[in-house]
């Protein structure tokens, strides 16, 4: 499978409808403090299934929709979409015969969030199943948030295996 | 079970040591089961020396060896099963500027020898230049994101200025 | 005791809004005790949005806003009581030319007006033309450190690219 | 009192003796990464009467002292001054006739540490409490170490209140 686009609403400070191209080889992401780039890095693991609120630096999961800015109403819905090109048909199982595949994740403030891969409503677990049978997801080592490089670095030994199993 | 973890660990180790001394430019390193003779119920140690120096517990590194460390590992572990998107998230920051040189170049040639696809948040003007492509995060208005197509000299710009301009 | 407490706490406060606004360049901020009506089992908030942006839990802040936030408040405390001397070790790392600028500008102001002497461990070139003096640190001999008096030439030389010396 | 010098040997990668001269206003300190500038906040923080290893980034004290190199056999002892000028007579009442004051710390494997105040024997606790009626010390805010800029902001509200207790 190719990464080819994410597609974020509502999500922190992307109110509005934002499409980042994810092309070959190394794109990069710049642009001054606190306008939103590790904010896009964070859209990529909640639509993989990250749970943790903390993970997503917010209190609660309802911190990741657009909470307002002096000018600008909050809103009540957040969603983002990773669009994958399967042309090459070696996505897992459950949607290997399908050429495009738009996973998406919703969340309403009070509903909770809500999954669908191309349309179809999915569990959370079958969301991050799809993933980590692409050698990804959340919590894989290949995503590093800002200020965790080290993190590998300075964990016990024991938590270090899990990277192991990652590998295998 | 232990098979694999025992082959993945062998895999994962061959990867780290190269990849360290390429981006130490030397020195040397490598990892190790510790804790129990089983594979599964093991902790993985990280035993480094930068070039020169003696073998020293990870937490005497710098702050720049650290990350360097890391990233061996980090590459290690995806070289050994290479997933479709990776997202580093400004891990240049602690780097001088020849560390960043050896960062990027490794950075291309994973990108070349793999289909894996890179986002890559950066402040640093070396690491920006050697993208294939790059996007700008800007706030025209105040506390609302938006996201634009830009060349290096742009790109410079947004992450020194524009703040400036918010001021 | 909680006089004293609560006098230092209204001078803390009133010193970190004056700051924030000038290290984010506009935005306001202030302290808050919380937890108990006694301060000396208070717990103190920091309540802070930067231009343009609601208050905002402090976890959401960006890891620029964040450094900027923390500078604000070790300003803050240090103005209260002025200490002999100061150290920061790469606390520009995570901050734009913009707000590196603002912070440099601060510190000149700073070391002005009180006796206060810093010392600056930084890798941003920016930073190192700001400072009175400058002094690099090098490994002739691998693993050895050694320090030199250096002009800012040389100081980015040494910044950059002395490790590729060491490859 | 004003800091005006720091003096290190045998402590940490600096083997050599090294004087840090320390001037009125701006000092910068530049140079690759691994060279030994952190090191030299953690000379400061530990000749001011540090007790943490975790604070030196080691495991046991020891770690502080010069473990050499692959040309270099390490040292048994290592050693740090800081030199302060009195002149105006400010310091705290132990020292305030001494127009310049000369506070060391050496340790020596498997000896532990010895603090002096111009030569004379001094109790680490005198130390540290000098260096606090001057409003600095080890854990003085003033003192930032690498990475832990943030510490301040993402510390629990209790443990915040201390700065206050500082700036009394
Ligand atoms: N739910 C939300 N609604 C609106 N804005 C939000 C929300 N969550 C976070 N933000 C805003 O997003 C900003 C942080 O963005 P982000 O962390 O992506 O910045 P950044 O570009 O990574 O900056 P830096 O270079 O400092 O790391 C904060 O200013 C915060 O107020
Ligand atoms: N007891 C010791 N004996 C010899 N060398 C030591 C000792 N303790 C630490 N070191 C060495 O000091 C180096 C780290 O120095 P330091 O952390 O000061 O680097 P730095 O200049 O701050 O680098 P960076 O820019 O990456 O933060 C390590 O390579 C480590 O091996
Ligand atoms: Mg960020
Ligand atoms: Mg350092």
């Amino acid at each position: 499978v190719q990464f080819t686009k994410l597609k974020l609403v509502g999500f922190k400070s992307f109110v509005e409808p934002t499409e980042v191209p994810i092309g070959d080889g190394l794109t990069g992401i710049v642009g001054p403090n606190g306008c939103g780039k590790s904010n896009i890095v964070e859209a990529v693991r909640w639509v993989m299934g990250e749970t943790s609120p903390k993970q997503m630096r917010g209190g609660g999961m309802e911190d990741v929709i657009f909470a307002g800015t002096e000018a600008r109403p909050a809103r009540n819905v957040a969603e983002v979409h990773l669009l994958l090109d399967n042309a090459a048909g070696t996505a897992p199982a459950a949607v290997a015969n399908e050429p495009e595949i738009d996973i998406s994740r919703r969340i309403e403030r009070g509903m909770g969030s809500l999954y669908r891969v191309n349309g179809r409503e999915t569990r959370a677990r079958d969301v991050q199943t799809l993933f980590a049978d692409s050698a990804t997801g959340a919590r894989s080592t290949a995503m590093v948030s800002q200020g965790r490089v080290g993190a590998l670095v300075n964990a016990k030994p024991d938590e270090r295996r899990m990277i192991l199993e990652e590998a295998a | 079970g232990r098979e694999r973890l025992l082959a993945s660990f062998a895999v994962v180790d061959k990867h780290f040591q190269e990849l360290f001394t390429r981006l130490f430019g030397g020195g040397s390193a490598h990892l190790k089961l510790i804790d129990s003779d089983d594979p599964l119920e093991a902790g993985l140690e990280i035993m480094a020396s930068p070039p020169g120096k003696k073998l020293t517990t990870l937490s005497l590194l710098s702050g720049g060896e650290q990350a360097l460390t890391a990233l061996s590992l980090i590459f290690a572990v995806f070289l050994t099963n290479p997933a479709p998107i990776c997202v580093l998230d400004e891990v240049d920051a602690p780097l001088d500027d020849a560390n960043v040189d050896r960062f990027c170049t490794l950075l291309e040639e994973i990108a070349a020898s793999t289909r894996t696809r890179f986002l890559i948040v950066t402040h640093h003007r070396m690491t920006m230049a050697r993208m294939h492509r790059l996007f700008g995060v800007t706030m025209p208005e105040r506390g609302i994101s938006q996201l634009v197509s830009v060349d290096l000299g742009r790109a410079e710009e947004l992450a020194g200025v524009a703040q400036a301009q918010a001021a």
